[in-house]
């Protein structure tokens, strides 16, 4: 209904194609470990990069863990928030809905990632967390007061170009989905395995989430 | 299964969940 992927899935019942981020958290009753969240965050970049490419949806935020939905096959995308269901027409202007920058996006999904990482935890506790991954949360959710500026659209012109000072000055400067991806591919031993190996584990994810379903409702 | 573990410190004025609790 979206238009950002397979049919919608409703709450865990042992044949949906997708849960979202909420109904895993409240299922383990525990955070996602730091190898889920490089996988959701670089497999939902791509799946929002898709789709601005396509432009086949307006930018929102991120308002909940409700909304990053993790499918069967490893997929992770972005489902409108209560507020923001029904598509806009077509020729909807700006004035039709709320719009916002990519790095808004990104600053939205760092913290919801943030919190799946922090799920549970009281307030007075804090996670003690991998030094790159906190750098990248810290990145993505801090984008806007990286440089004061929020380039738009210039991710297919540079596509190619980066050499090895981009590549250094990569973590001073969050402004675009393909910047968050590069940095979990940069995370791996082989950057290259990334689109196989993270939506392998968003993948598990989705089948162990599952597993676990079927297994408390039969205890029920 | 799949879960890894995860130290836990007291919460810092200046880290990491007190600035994303700053944004939210």
């Amino acid at each position: 209904a979206s238009g950002e992927g397979p049919p919608e899935a409703g709450a865990a019942g042992g044949t949906e194609d997708a849960l979202s981020l909420e109904e895993i958290l409240r299922l383990y009753n525990q955070p996602i470990n730091e190898e889920q969240a490089w996988a959701v965050c670089y497999q939902c970049c791509g799946s929002l990069r898709a789709a601005a490419a396509r432009r086949r949806q307006p930018r929102r935020r991120v308002r909940s863990a409700e909304q990053i939905r993790i499918w069967r096959d490893g997929a992770v995308t972005l489902a409108p928030a209560a507020g923001d269901e029904g598509e806009p027409p077509p020729t909807a202007g700006k004035l039709g809905y709320s719009q916002c920058t990519e790095t808004e996006v990104i600053e939205s999904l760092g913290i919801i990632i943030y919190k799946a990482l922090d799920y549970g935890l009281k307030e007075n506790e804090e996670r003690e967390l991998s030094p790159p991954l906190e750098q990248l949360i810290d990145h993505m959710a801090n984008t806007i007061e990286a440089d004061g500026s929020n380039d738009e659209g210039y991710e297919a012109a540079d596509e190619g170009l980066e050499d090895e000072e981009d590549e250094k000055r990569k973590i001073s400067a969050i402004r675009s989905y393909r910047d968050v991806m590069k940095l979990c591919a940069a995370h791996l031993p082989t950057e290259s395995e990334a689109p196989n190996h993270y939506q392998a584990v968003c993948r598990a994810l989705f089948a162990e989430t599952m597993e676990l379903h079927t297994f408390l409702t039969k205890i029920k | 299964k799949g879960k890894s573990l995860y130290k836990i410190k007291p919460r810092h004025d200046s880290g990491i969940k007190a600035k994303i609790s700053m944004k939210t």
